[in-house]
């Protein structure tokens, strides 16, 4: 779930 | 990661370094709004809240501390720094950027994916930041005299958001096919805000002018 909403680019 | 977010995220790094050497090489902020820097500041301190929470990779909390870093750096360059702040226009920078951290505020609490704190800071900081760069056109529409960092800095800060776009019609395509308004928008936003700036910018480097925006 993290990875897809997108949180993990700056 | 793909390429688009790299080109992106380095684009995005130079700008900022770009603009700190240039305050360090010449003892200067002229033509640099201050409030824009703030605006950074308090993006990426909304933004990357979850540093120490959640580590996705090294290269993450890396670029976030330096972003973080960075940005503190250049407002405290123009604030307190002997030198510099003697060369920071006051009354020139105009723009009062509370009147965009409000409603930006009051947008991400009306509109976000989840209601948590994190969540709706996190959606706070892509609104804030699609008009965080207002103040420095401002600025340099009153600026006579655009000098060349300058210019390339704010090309570089817009191009970064342009090139996260592709990043997101990547990911779509490739990873979830999950649908994301609120940073898509936001970024889009971001981006045209800059389609002025960019025309002005790519029309002075190809005619071999000096950049000069209407007023």
């Amino acid at each position: 779930q993290a990875k897809t909403d997108l949180k993990d680019e700056l | 990661m793909n390429a688009f977010r790299l080109a992106g995220d380095m684009t995005h790094l130079l700008s900022i370094i770009l603009l700190l050497l240039k305050i360090r090489a010449t003892k200067s902020c002229a033509g640099i709004s201050l409030k824009t820097q703030e605006l950074y500041v308090i993006v990426f301190m909304s933004r990357y809240l979850d540093l120490f929470r959640t580590y996705y990779s090294l290269y993450n909390s890396l670029m976030k501390i330096i972003f973080l870093g960075t940005s503190m750096c250049i407002v405290w360059y123009m604030r307190s720094h002997k030198v510099v702040r003697q060369t920071y226009n006051n009354d020139e920078d105009t723009f009062r950027h509370f009147f965009l951290v409000l409603p930006c505020f009051v947008l991400a609490l009306l509109v976000h994916r989840n209601f948590t704190f994190i969540e709706i800071l996190w959606t706070f900081s892509l609104y804030l930041e699609s008009v965080a760069i207002l103040p420095q056109l401002v600025l340099l529409q009153k600026s006579s005299n655009i000098d060349n960092l300058t210019g390339t800095y704010v090309f570089l800060l817009g191009a970064y958001r342009g090139l996260y776009l592709f990043n997101w019609v990547y990911r779509f395509f490739t990873e979830n096919h999950r649908v994301r308004w609120i940073p898509w928008l936001s970024g889009l936003i971001q981006t045209a805000i800059y389609t002025d700036f960019f025309y002005y910018y790519i029309r002075s480097w190809k005619n071999r002018e000096k950049l000069k925006l209407p007023a």
